[in-house]
């Protein structure tokens, strides 16, 4: 553990709430205040210290003043939207915003929900350098200055990790007086969860509940060497560091601008590379991008493609599209078939086309949709997987499926569940994950 | 705009700098930061943060810089704490 040499030199604290997150609806202040409560006594448990919630008239000159702010907000320490940085908080002293806590009001702050940031677990962090401490380089430390994620659903029964426990000893001794250990005396007056302990309003979705671990993506395309993955509404954005840019989905019309009002689905995506155009397949429609805009004359019917079917018929929608590094040549997959386009110069369809698309041996034959990458690989998407076709490579002897989740999205390993014995007597056991 | 690719590099060290592992850049003299200087940090970094030290910018160095955090410095100066002093008072 690491402190920064400074300390509080009393031990009975002042603490209150100056506003209370506005971008999360559940959060509301009964809740806040009373995880903000519970966050201090995981400190107060084991010191002699003593925190007061501030009376009315002295919200204003608390020690420990709390607030949610956003962008800059005037302490040299701004704000930077959803991710990045979430919270902070000042050392104790005598200047004048010694102790005061911030957290970055544009974070989903959450509690017993794992769709956003937990608030309990940043602020007990917080708060512990609103007492005197560093950031620790231990593992378990609630002072690690990365998020860790929620520290369990029974905030009422944390303990502080022995890194931190040790620390805040350090600097105010090790509690002595048995009976309180409470943020607010006495004891009997420590709030509880305010009820229903965690209420949700199915018909007012959150972004943030768009669960990308889920898969079933409608679209996927490698741009300009970032991975996009479009559902609904919404799309994710992976950069070249394979890193998400945000838990959290965007809205795709609050990036891609000139696509109709409404639209909540994308059928298929990629970029062409002789202008770095990119392409957008919805229905039997297609637009034309410049960057993030619509070009001028799109949408443009699909018919435009000559997708016409083994028997004849025309494509109605588009599955797939992309680029296949390995020769430069665009495929598009629609109905178990597939076409392939030279698009150089002029777009034109290469002769003996449409194929099967079962001629892509061990991978699904109506994919959500396929990218590559420089090396030339392909890879198809479906539901919440992916299969590597290697570059060239049409009837690999095996292509072994893969967890879009886990590679892709940041999503934890499926857990197997080991059930009991078959019941014909067989003897083996199953082997479930979520992916498989 | 789609912007291009970010400069992985210099947002690396702008986060080594505004985490206190790289002194900030100081405008009097435009001092570039050195290579040594920066594969040090990245070092130091990693160390923090429990990565094997390979002092380069790999794919679990780059996961960690992007991920949320607290806003304060993992090696805070004295120039650190008093800065935040002199801010407010003025």
């Amino acid at each position: 553990y690491a402190t920064v040499g400074l300390r509080w030199k009393k031990s009975e604290l002042t603490w209150s709430i100056q506003n209370y997150p506005s971008l999360h609806p559940f959060l509301k202040p009964d809740y806040v205040h009373y995880i903000m409560t519970h966050a201090l006594k995981a400190w107060s448990d084991v010191t002699n210290l003593n925190f007061q919630a501030a009376s009315s008239s002295e919200q204003n000159r608390a020690d420990i003043m709390i607030s949610f702010a956003r962008s800059l907000h005037d302490d040299g320490y701004p704000f930077d939207g959803k991710g990045g940085t979430l919270a902070h908080a000042f050392f104790p002293g005598d200047y004048e915003v010694a102790g005061d806590t911030h957290f970055d009001d544009e974070e989903s702050w959450t509690y017993k929900d794992d769709s956003g940031t937990d608030l309990f677990a940043v602020a007990v962090h917080e708060f512990g350098h609103a007492l005197g401490l560093s950031h620790s380089s231990t593992s378990p430390s609630i002072m690690r200055p990365y998020y860790q994620g929620a520290v369990g659903d029974d905030i009422e029964a944390y303990i502080l990790p022995d890194d931190d426990r040790h620390a805040i000893q350090s600097l105010y001794g090790i509690k002595i007086s048995t009976p309180t250990t409470s943020p607010n005396k006495p004891t009997s007056q420590l709030p509880k969860p305010p009820n229903p302990p965690h209420p949700k309003v199915p018909s007012q979705p959150d972004p943030s509940i768009q669960n990308r671990c889920e898969g079933g993506f409608d679209a996927v395309a490698n741009i300009r060497g970032e991975i996009f993955f479009f559902k609904g509404p919404y799309f994710w954005r992976i950069q070249r560091s394979r890193s998400l840019v945000s838990l959290q989905p965007a809205l795709i019309k609050n990036f891609w601008m000139g696509l109709p009002p409404g639209t909540d689905k994308i059928d298929a995506v990629y970029e062409r590379k002789s202008d770095s155009r990119i392409i957008f397949f919805i229905g039997s429609q297609y637009w034309v991008f410049k960057d993030t805009a619509a070009m001028s004359g799109y949408p443009r019917p699909l018919s435009d493609w000559g997708l016409i079917s083994h028997d004849g018929k025309e494509a109605k929608s588009v599955e797939a599209a992309f680029v296949w590094a390995h020769n430069g040549k665009t495929y598009i997959f629609s109905g178990g078939e597939f076409w392939r386009f030279s698009e150089a110069e002029k777009r034109h369809q290469d002769a003996g086309y449409p194929r099967f698309s079962s001629l892509w041996k061990g991978v699904p034959s109506n994919p959500d949709d396929i990218i590559t990458g420089e090396e030339g690989d392909a890879y198809f998407f479906k539901n919440n997987s992916y299969w590597v076709v290697k570059s060239g490579e049409l009837d690999q002897d095996s292509v072994t499926r893969k967890s879009t989740a886990v590679d892709w999205m940041e999503c934890p390993e499926p857990t197997p569940t080991t059930l009991p014995g078959n019941p014909r007597g067989r003897g083996g056991d199953c082997n479930c994950g979520i992916s498989g | 705009h789609l912007a291009p690719m970010p400069d992985q590099y210099s947002r690396g060290v702008d986060w080594l700098s505004r985490y206190g592992y790289l002194p900030p850049p100081d405008p009097r003299t435009g001092q570039l930061q050195s290579k040594e200087g920066i594969e040090k940090a990245i070092k130091e970094m990693q160390r923090f943060a429990g990565l094997k030290d390979t002092g380069k910018l790999d794919s679990d160095t780059l996961k960690l810089m992007n991920t949320p955090r607290c806003s304060l410095p993992d090696i805070i100066g004295s120039k650190d704490l008093l800065k935040k002093r002199r801010r407010k008072r003025r």
